[in-house]
């Protein structure tokens, strides 16, 4: 069975793209069948593995909310182990159509559980992990993503407006394993954009390490503007500088999120 | 009559909250009477003024929702020359609600020009400016937020992402202007996190300095911790550490915001 992971935070710009994009290619690296389903509007995940946003074909949109297959819409072999479900601009419009439809909270996990059973797949191509990269929001999109999946990670930008949010998140978490998914867990909390110099990251660091405990990744991902150039070439980090601090920081998260698959 | 701008990028974490906290201070500063509307569930702006965010009081929400009056809702004179409408948790729900309303997409606009007009306020209380900070959406409370306004400021950090969603932006605006709001002009476009020593930074301000001539502010914004510490410490910046480079960027930002006024 599939482990699915949303990448979740209402918080806007806390690097929820950047670790779903390259944590999907680090496990694809280790050979894990990785699939990473794009729920944002902005589509930033499609293009940051170099699909163009804006082609003419079939999205997560039409998944959701035409009933078209899985296999009409992912794109095979992205890179090797890696298919990617991929968003664009239709999808905005998804959360006011979704509140019209029925089962609105629960369209994604319908669409994914259909594609991922034993029954439809062959065993060599079934997931291994599955990846939802979330839009900065707790509306439909979000709550369809906490819903399909089995646990929730959640990055954290290491500044003050990020920590204040991180609350009103846990909430909504609780409310969707309360309403919608008994089995919802947190995955796991990352510090993103660490900044060794700044004594904010370092504050922000030491409180959430003592209020999260074991729940936050030792992996800490720096602040690295390599990553924020990658985007732009169309490819994940250890595509496009394999040797730099961020390569590195992700390829310890995708250990750590390895292994902690095993003992859950 | 007030000058209202909506300060809007559905790009998450590019810097909205920031500018709008910051310059709505500075025109205060100036003494230009000003009043910040935090339209965004996350509540930043509320809580970047020191403003408690969970205190059981009216905010945003009962003005658009539920009809509570501007007066039972405002916060008068948090700095000298500037009220604050706050947010709250609550304000997460209206998305939905909204749907549900007459005028859905009207709300924010009728309660701010009832509130604004001639006859309601003696002349020493009228408003120069009203600045509304946007969640990261192009959702109903954001597209409340374009109603209400004449113009937007678009804070865009310099970044490929936060570039790429540029066109979705002024896509809407068009919109917008052709369905709801044909006021609606674009205030200006102000580079936001800019680190000189990255050449993504100067790629970027090349590109839309290039592309949207004198719409973007000569003024740049550079990324300088003292700007994400002082939320912290739930002051603007100017009262937090006026000698910064951040200061200085958004006293010569409410300069140039205020000298294009005039022009209009
Ligand atoms: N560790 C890092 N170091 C430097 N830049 C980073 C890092 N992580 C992300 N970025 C950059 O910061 C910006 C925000 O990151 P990203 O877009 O991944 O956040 P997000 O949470 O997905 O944003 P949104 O809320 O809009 O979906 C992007 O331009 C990205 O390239
Ligand atoms: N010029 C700057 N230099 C350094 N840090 C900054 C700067 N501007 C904003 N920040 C910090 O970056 C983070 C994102 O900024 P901010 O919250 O203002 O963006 P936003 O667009 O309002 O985010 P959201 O999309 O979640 O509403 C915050 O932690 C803020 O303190
Ligand atoms: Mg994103
Ligand atoms: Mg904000």
């Amino acid at each position: 069975m599939a482990r699915i992971i949303a990448v979740a935070n209402q918080k806007g710009g806390v690097g929820k793209t950047t670790t779903a994009v390259n944590l999907a290619a680090c496990l694809a690296a280790a050979e894990k069948r990785t699939l990473l389903v794009d729920m944002d509007p902005q589509a930033n995940a499609t293009s940051g593995f170099g699909i163009d946003r804006k082609a003419q074909r079939l999205t997560i949109y039409d998944l959701i909310i035409s009933d078209a297959s899985f296999e009409q819409v992912v794109l095979r072999g992205i890179v090797p182990w890696l298919d990617v479900i991929p968003s664009g601009v239709n999808l905005a419009g998804a959360q006011v159509e979704l509140l019209q439809l029925e089962n609105r909270e629960n369209r994604l996990k319908r669409a994914l559980s259909a594609a991922l059973s034993p029954l439809m797949m062959a065993d060599e191509r079934r997931y291994d992990v599955v990846l939802i990269d979330c839009p900065p929001s707790l509306g439909l999109l979000t709550i369809n993503a906490l819903v399909a999946a089995r646990s929730v990670l959640v990055p954290l930008q290491c500044e003050y407006y990020a920590l204040e949010g991180l609350e009103q998140l846990l909430d909504t978490v609780k409310l969707v394993r309360g309403a919608l998914n008994p089995h919802l867990e947190i995955e796991g909390i990352v510090l993103t954009m660490f900044d060794g110099r700044t004594n904010l990251s370092h504050q922000v660091e030491t409180e959430v390490r003592g209020f999260f405990g074991e729940k936050v990744y030792q992996t800490v991902i720096p602040r690295n503007v390599r990553l924020s150039e990658a985007p732009s070439f169309g490819k994940p980090i250890v595509f496009y500088d394999i040797s730099c601090t961020g390569a590195l920081a992700y390829i310890n998260l995708a250990k750590e999120v390895m292994n902690g698959g095993e003992e859950s």
